[in-house]
């Protein structure tokens, strides 16, 4: 793709433009480009040995954002142990809550997931078809007279009812949310300070759920969400697709969350542990 | 109504009374950073600095009186030819029904904006069917059931069948037989390069031949949108953008760099999840939300 003649300079634009179009975005890019002109600064600056000189350079640095943030998600021994899904309209967060449960289901763990989404259109009705398939009960409360059940009751009975089955783990489904709806940023809150009420310390992990395909409004998610509740974890969706998902380095730049794992495809079983050098090269390839 | 950020490189470019190409670099610098961080397309954006450059260069030999403020008028123009022209109302064929078949990525709010659609339409008198063609996501098809259900509007959907061609097909010719105007299709969320699924996309398209084709995107979208719509548009030959999700703060980039580099025209912009939140499209405003 960057073409490189043995004697030719390193084409520097072509590097620029394969990290800009990854949505790593200027803040990111800008200081990378810098550092890989010091480094060519010195020799070899041309041909192979340059480029790829210029590629290690960019490698380097982007692992050096990454690789600390790789923590793939583990249960530890509260029980149940509480995985709440947050994160803006359709990023993926009813699908995961599915994987994350068909993931400890196989791992021999009693599952329960909480159909908290209480707004949106059969949202109750897809998680539910969801259980059905991977095997998992599903806590879930009809509609009101109003409208939808109210969110922070359906959390708070599906921990209850997790804590009397006695489930390993509850995958709490939340309903999607722009970020800059305070209205709704606060209805987050309440879910998490009820959920604590059901049982002290829950949610252990608050997962932000981030579509791959994002550009620079990632960055703004993450801030609002985590500010908001605090996301302990990170989750990027459809990177089976041509998006590269490179808001992940400002995000882990500047937030310093672990990045548990990637969805890459719509069935119960794509979800892979995140791997820093494996993002890295999928980034670069 | 130029906002704070922008004025204030007005301000430090106004302090120092004419402009040296210096200033004009890094006033461009600037417009760099702003458009990039919109989700401005890497291409759409160096092509619009260089016409802002060459016109501002010119400017600053001409006269560099409010030699500023012009190149704000030159950003402003740019932008505004990139973005085209307003909202083109939806014009129903002459021979009914008008088949409108909406087609995106997963997520991007196509279910909804059928519901949305729909209600538009009934609203402005028209009888419209529904058509539930995503045959894969869980509860797809009971999701557009409910908003049909909301709206009193006929949905036809069959959660059992993995045939999408068929229900299209059964839709059109329900929509014949009851003199209904217009059958939205609902689509399935699928990657462009899914070849299958395309295959979907296209077997539907050849079967109904669909007055409009419109390709929802999500208004965060990145840098991946020009690759997406082009794609979309060679498979299924796309005749309109709606972009979906602009209550948010995402700059909604995506938007201009697809019009600048496809030319499809912008149908309807959605500002919220519920179904009245369907507005059409004013160019200038998107144009002032990018530099914002
Ligand atoms: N290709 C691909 N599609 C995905 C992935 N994860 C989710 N999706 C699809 O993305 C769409 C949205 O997924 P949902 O799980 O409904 O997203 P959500 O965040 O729960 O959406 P809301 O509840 O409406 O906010 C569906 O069509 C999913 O099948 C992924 O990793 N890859
Ligand atoms: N805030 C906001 N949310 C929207 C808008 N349009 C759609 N949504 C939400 O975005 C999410 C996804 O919408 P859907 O209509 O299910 O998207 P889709 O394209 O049909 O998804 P798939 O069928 O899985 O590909 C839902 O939570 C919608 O309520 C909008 O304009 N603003
Ligand atoms: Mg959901
Ligand atoms: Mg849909």
């Amino acid at each position: 793709l960057i073409g490189r003649a043995p004697e030719a300079p390193v084409d520097l634009a072509a590097v620029e433009a394969l990290l800009l179009g990854a949505d790593l975005g200027v803040g990111v890019v800008d200081p990378i480009m810098a550092r890989v002109r010091a480094t060519l600064g010195e020799a070899p600056a041309r041909g192979e040995a340059g480029y790829r000189r210029a590629m290690e350079t960019v490698r380097a640095a982007l692992l050096e954002r990454l690789a600390p943030c790789q923590s793939p998600l583990e249960i530890t021994a509260a029980k149940p142990y509480v995985i709440m899904l947050l994160g803006v309209n359709g990023s993926g967060k009813t699908t995961t809550a599915a994987k994350l449960a068909e993931r400890f289901r196989r791992a021999g763990c009693r599952v329960v997931l909480g159909a908290a989404d209480t707004f949106r259109a059969a949202a109750v009705e897809q998680l539910q078809v969801w259980g059905a398939r991977i095997g998992a009960e599903v806590i879930a409360q009809p509609p009101s007279r109003q409208g939808g059940a109210d969110p922070a009751a359906v959390a708070f009975d599906t921990v209850q009812a997790g804590v009397a089955r006695g489930a390993d783990v509850i995958c709490l489904d939340t309903a999607g949310r722009l970020h800059t709806k305070s209205n709704l940023m606060e209805e987050l809150k309440k879910i998490v300070r009820v959920v604590g009420k059901a049982l002290p310390g829950a949610p252990h992990e608050r997962l932000l759920v981030l579509d791959a395909t994002v550009g620079q409004n990632g960055l703004a998610q993450a801030r609002y969400f985590h500010e908001a509740v605090g996301v302990t974890g990170v989750v990027v969706t459809k990177l089976d697709g041509t998006a590269k998902g490179g808001i992940l380095v400002a995000i882990a730049h500047e937030l310093n969350v672990p990045i548990r794992c990637i969805g890459v495809g719509e069935s119960a079983e794509d979800l892979v542990d995140f791997n820093a050098e494996q993002f890295v090269e999928a980034l670069l390839g | 109504q130029l906002t704070t950020r922008v004025q204030s490189w007005v301000d430090r470019l106004r302090r120092g009374g004419t402009l040296s190409a210096e200033e004009i670099d890094a006033a461009l610098g600037q417009l760099r950073t702003t458009l990039l961080d919109a989700d401005v397309h890497q291409e759409v954006a160096a092509s619009l600095l260089e016409r802002v450059k060459s016109r501002a260069v010119q400017l600053r030999v001409q006269e560099s009186l409010n030699a500023a403020d012009r190149i704000l008028a030159l950003v402003g123009q740019e932008l505004a030819a990139l973005m085209g022209d307003k909202h083109r109302p939806l014009r129903l064929s002459s021979e009914p029904p008008t088949v409108i078949m909406l087609v995106g990525l997963q997520g991007s709010g196509k279910t909804t904006t059928a519901g949305k659609l729909a209600r538009l339409l009934k609203q402005q008198g028209r009888r419209v069917l529904l058509a539930a063609a995503d045959p894969r996501r869980p509860a797809a098809t009971e999701q557009l059931q409910t908003l049909g259900r909301s709206l009193l509007v006929d949905v036809l959907g069959d959660a059992s069948t993995q045939d999408a061609v068929a229900l299209c097909r059964a839709a059109v010719e329900r929509a014949r037989a009851r003199a209904t105007e217009v059958v939205i299709i609902d689509t399935a969320g699928r990657l462009q390069i899914d070849a299958p699924l395309m295959g979907e996309l296209k077997a539907i398209h050849a079967a109904v031949k669909p007055h409009e084709v419109w390709l929802v995107v999500d208004g965060m979208m990145g840098q991946e949108a020009v690759a997406t719509a082009r794609a979309f548009a060679g498979a299924v030959g796309v005749t309109g953008l709606v972009m979906t999700k602009l209550d948010g703060d995402a700059k909604g980039g995506a938007l201009l760099s697809i019009r600048a580099m496809t030319g499809l025209p912008v149908t309807y912009i959605g500002t919220g999840e519920k179904l009245e939140a369907l507005e059409p499209f004013h160019p200038d405003r998107m144009a002032s939300r990018i530099l914002g």
